[in-house]
């Protein structure tokens, strides 16, 4: 990749996506196709009437109206998410800290409903959420002022930013994102699918085109749609897809009429949660550059997560923020809060805080919200006078790096980045999915599992979210009892040597 | 257990376990009688 | 239908199934032969070209809900890699199948219909139409 003016990477970008011998895809979908076999019998069974059917159906004096339960889109759930749901959507009964405490549940008739046996697990090991910095905590020293912000502005402005839901508190929060990431100017958003599924389609509208990596988040993707514009995929992080869709569009311009593209808008996620993948940067703003498209980055995952001070990937390949025209972030994963920012040229923003859907017609974000954003901006920053946020950043980075070698070593396949905090690890075959969550729990370790259709069909995969907040004996623990679940449930798959 | 979690099995209700096994059990007995008679 | 793996899979299938009806003590091969070739046949139809819509919730709000699955398939684009295999398949099924049933006339018309029910949906033509 050596180009005229040296590489695009400072430092060596290693991301891996093994894949597994050819006989565990077979058995996958072996696997699959009997329990939709077994699926099909059942849904028969249902409707003749030899089985109770539990799942959602119209009333008989609604039959004549327009269906409400579509009955075939929901035959993956009632057979075969419903066999497994007890592994999601688990009651949990304290903060997603590093470890928390779950509400016991079991069933009589294999997940269709569910009863509490009153028993609290307590302190199972979080390894689902995406509390990266470990900001998601709740003692008082820490939150005094998100309780005076709770003492001036109550819990909710009840009103949108274009009237009295502006307060100086967002103020000062934006200032602060905008100081954080080195930009112009930023705005915040009271949540964060609104602000890229409102945004989007104020700065796109037809006539545009826009250049959508294949696994964004779906926030994305129904903004594209909101938005008019033309929409065309490119596959995930590969540079060569989106450089031949970037010249078809600068060569051919719009259908039928040969227009040029009013604007080209480039979208790409900074960390992709389900892949564990970091966009190659560099390589999109050498695009972007060349073609003159604009390029909107959404940092969601990786804000907070990545890079040396935090700012996510633009530090972290050490890129000049003022090269990604559109910034946009999410405050609901590293700094513990909700809502999401978009930040870049000061025209930009204006534009928006006019011409946002999510400006003018929802409420805004509520201050102790923005509070809690601000303690962790200035602890992120050191402003707090202390050096917290930074040993937090190289806390998560370490944990990562130490996480992913050890599964490694251990002979699973992992997906991503090196540096992603988020730790895909794949498990293929669905009942291996349902079992390795079961067994992780028995093991007080909650983890998150992901199958079809949310993955790939032949790529189940269970996704590990690490914490600067996990000590090494919890990333221990965790680590021991994967090793003891790669023997029971056969699923170490890498075929690369054991390092 | 490994049985179980590559045919998907484990997914399923113990009836129907049984009722993949009996057909199962019935092939492979099938397949040795047919191919007993064969040779 | 992309994915890695999955023509092995369904040849395999294909293969699982004719030694299913291969134990069956009292079918003679040409039966064993012609019952696979319209099993399979049959499959491929309901759900190929019979079933419509998706299994799960997608996020296209609602398109594919009117389309059947060979529709949905690489976004309609037509003679893609897998769309040439599963024309391919049941054509070479039949060679085979008429050769097992030495071209008996009863076998080679019910086999030649099977083969048509899911040949004709496959036709370029035929996309969308109902």
């Amino acid at each position: 990749h050596s180009q005229a003016n040296g590489v695009p990477y400072k430092k060596p970008f290693f991301e891996s996506f093994e894949q597994a011998p050819l006989y565990i895809a077979v058995l996958t979908y072996m696997g699959y196709g009997i329990v939709t076999l077994f699926g099909y019998l059942r849904d028969f069974m249902r409707t003749w009437g030899l089985e109770k059917c539990r799942a959602a159906v119209e009333r008989l004096e609604q039959t004549d109206f327009v269906p409400l339960y579509q009955d075939f889109e929901n035959f993956y759930t009632r057979n075969l998410y419903r066999r497994v749901s007890d592994n999601w959507n688990r009651p949990i009964c304290s903060l997603p800290g590093p470890e928390f405490d779950l509400m016991e549940r079991v069933t009589d008739d294999y997940n269709w409903t569910f009863r509490y046996t009153g028993k609290v697990i307590k302190n199972v090991i979080n390894m689902g959420s995406y509390n990266y910095l470990g900001f998601a905590e709740n003692d008082e020293k820490n939150l005094s002022t998100v309780a005076d912000a709770i003492e001036r502005h109550g819990l909710g402005l009840c009103s949108s930013r274009h009237e009295i839901g502006n307060t100086e508190v967002h103020e000062e929060l934006e200032n602060l994102i905008a100081r954080f990431l080195g930009v112009e100017s930023a705005m915040a958003f009271g949540m964060g699918f609104a602000t890229n599924s409102m945004n989007i389609p104020a700065l796109v509208s037809k006539g545009c085109l826009i250049l959508s990596d294949e696994l964004n988040h779906t926030s994305i993707i129904l903004g594209a749609r909101l938005s008019g514009a033309t929409i065309r995929v490119f596959k995930h992080n590969n540079m060569k897809s989106l450089e031949k869709l970037l010249r078809d569009a600068i060569v051919h311009g719009q259908p039928r009429t040969r227009k040029p593209w009013k604007k080209i808008l480039i979208i790409v996620e900074g960390i992709y949660s389900m892949e564990g993948s970091v966009v190659r940067l560099p390589e999109i703003v050498a695009l972007k550059k060349k073609y003159k498209a604009y390029l909107y980055l959404d940092e969601a995952h990786s804000i907070g997560a990545i890079g040396p001070g935090g700012r996510g990937v633009v530090e972290y390949f050490d890129l000049n923020p003022a090269d990604v025209d559109v910034l946009m972030g999410t405050f609901t994963k590293t700094f513990g809060a909700a809502g999401g920012y978009i930040a870049g040229k000061k025209e930009l923003v204006d534009y928006l805080r006019v011409n946002s859907h999510s400006a003018v017609y929802a409420t805004s974000m509520s201050s102790p919200v923005a509070q809690q954003i601000i303690r962790v901006l200035k602890c992120l920053m050191g402003l707090d006078g202390t050096t917290i946020g930074r040993q937090r950043v190289h806390r998560l980075a370490a944990n990562t790096r130490y996480f992913r070698e050890r599964l490694h070593q251990m002979g699973f396949i992992i997906y991503g980045h090196e540096d992603s905090p988020v730790v895909p690890l794949l498990l293929f075959m669905p009942a291996k999915t349902g079992a390795f969550a079961r067994e992780m729990l028995n093991r007080d370790i909650g983890v998150v599992v992901v199958g079809f259709p949310a993955t790939p069909i032949a790529e189940s995969r269970a996704r590990f979210c690490i914490s600067a907040a996990h000590t090494q004996e919890m990333l221990d623990k965790v680590l021991s009892a994967i090793d003891e679940l790669g023997d029971f449930l056969h699923i170490r798959f890498s075929r690369h040597s054991r390092s | 257990y490994q049985y179980l979690l590559v045919t998907a099995l484990y997914m399923l209700e113990p009836w129907e376990r049984t009722v993949f096994n009996s057909f199962l059990v019935s092939v492979v007995g099938m397949a040795v009688y047919t191919g007993y008679v064969f040779m | 239908m992309n994915s890695r793996g999955i023509w092995l899979a369904y040849v395999l299938g294909i293969g699982l199934l004719h030694i299913v009806l291969l134990s069956i003590p009292f079918f003679s091969v040409p039966v064993v032969w012609s019952l696979t070739n319209i099993i399979h046949n049959m499959g491929m139809y309901i759900f190929l070209h019979t079933v419509k819509g998706t299994p799960f919730e997608t996020p296209d709000q609602g398109k594919a809900r009117l389309l059947t699955h060979w529709e949905q398939m690489d976004y309609g684009v037509q003679f893609t890699a897998s769309r040439k295999f599963l024309t391919i398949t049941p054509i070479v099924l039949y060679f085979l199948t008429s050769f097992y049933t030495k071209y008996d006339r009863m076998h080679f018309i019910i086999n030649t219909v099977s083969l048509l029910s899911v040949l004709i949906p496959k036709l370029p033509q035929l996309h969308g139409v109902r």
